[in-house]
């Protein structure tokens, strides 16, 4: 059973908070906005209507936060408010820290202040529904372990230059850095394939790359 | 190349725009705040400051908006802007719309008004984020074809209810809902494995299932 606190009762961090509870963990919140606690006050262990930046430490001691296993600062608008929340957390003995951040600027000052789990998820929603709509792209894989990693699967079909190349001469991980992991053929799907197979007209590749490769591979090929 | 229209600039908004033209599409945009648009100017073909619930339909034609081939409506928090949004694309024949929505109200809507693609990334992130940091989950795969599919890849230790267990008698498909899809063991992966394997103690089991399933499970298992 871990203990987590969530500051900024906002979209994702309420659900964070749900989720959490659900699993059968301990929620502290704090947020200034009486409406966004008692929307899930039933999954709260200890709450409090708070500001973070006027009551910060005091309000974390007193609802037992004090070396809770995971912070979340969820708070996307007000930079300070959330650069804020970061140091209080810390300064109680939080050491794993998850924080939401709006845009480039916000991203830079929470990775300047050692935030390891930095996540934005309109800016990633944005970039994978475009590669979703626009390319044809089935899947999507994010490694969420630290910040989303800049990562998608995508599968197209293969390009006229490709027909009848072995996969060793198609310099797909050389010249654009995506690594072929699969080929769907006729409705079988051929799991990392030899270099000596050949790509065939009708083919599905199925790569994997980072959002960059991706578009520069699009650029050329597609 | 595909004609995109983006209302509501956002950051899922502008993201979606801006992924869209470095993929060489032409993006038509629209938003009431002079600002937004001046932000992403560079990435636009044709854009107009404008509200979309006055403007509407004439804003639409006059930007060539008409039969575009997919239409963005990046409105989170004003739900009648979103709907009336919704309205106008469809009258100017754009069939491909996404959506975003901020919450389950919201969300309810867009699916009475036929629109197929529906995404709340904050809402999925705070879920997404609750499964890695709470259950040691190392990867979760949306499918983003349509709205967000529930449905996650978790890599968890084998519970010791399941060790010498044949997968076939392990009974997670049945009474847990979840597809096995793999089991690393001392640094392999067995890939989809078969009936008979058996789990054994220092396992990693990938497992493929909705989130309530995995929370069941947790509460039953972890
Ligand atoms: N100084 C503060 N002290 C406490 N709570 C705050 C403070 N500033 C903002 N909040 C709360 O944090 C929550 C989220 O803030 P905000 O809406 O700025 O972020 P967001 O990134 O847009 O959220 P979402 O997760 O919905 O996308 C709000 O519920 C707000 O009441
Ligand atoms: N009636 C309207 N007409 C045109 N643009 C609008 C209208 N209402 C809102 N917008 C614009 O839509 C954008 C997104 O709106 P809003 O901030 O409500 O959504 P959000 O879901 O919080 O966005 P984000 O993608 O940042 O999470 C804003 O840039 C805003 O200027």
């Amino acid at each position: 059973k871990k203990t987590v606190v969530v500051i900024g009762l906002g979209r994702f961090g309420s659900m964070f908070a749900k989720k959490a509870a659900n699993l059968g963990h301990d929620v502290i919140a704090i947020d200034h906005n009486p409406k966004n606690i008692e929307n899930i006050q039933d999954f709260l262990s200890v709450y409090a209507v708070a500001d973070i930046k006027t009551d910060g430490k005091q309000i974390l001691r007193k609802l037992g936060a004090e070396n809770a296993d995971v912070g979340v600062v969820a708070i996307g608008t007000d930079i300070s408010a959330s650069a804020i929340s970061v140091l209080e957390l810390e300064e109680v003995g939080v050491s794993t820290i998850i924080a939401k951040a709006s845009d480039e600027e916000h991203i830079r000052i929470l990775e300047k202040m050692g935030v390891d789990n930095i996540i934005s998820p309109e800016k990633d929603a944005g970039v994978a529904m475009a590669y979703v709509k626009l390319l044809g792209g089935k899947a999507i894989i994010h490694d969420l372990q630290g910040t989303y990693i800049d990562m998608f699967i995508l599968e197209i079909d293969a390009p006229p230059k490709l027909w009848n190349v072995a996969v060793r001469h198609s310099r797909l991980r050389e010249d654009f850095q995506m690594t072929l992991i699969g080929i769907r053929r006729q409705g079988q799907l051929i799991v990392i394939p030899s270099a000596d197979e050949e790509i065939q007209e009708g083919d599905k590749l199925l790569l994997a790359a980072s959002s960059t490769a991706i578009d520069a591979f699009v650029r050329k090929f597609v």
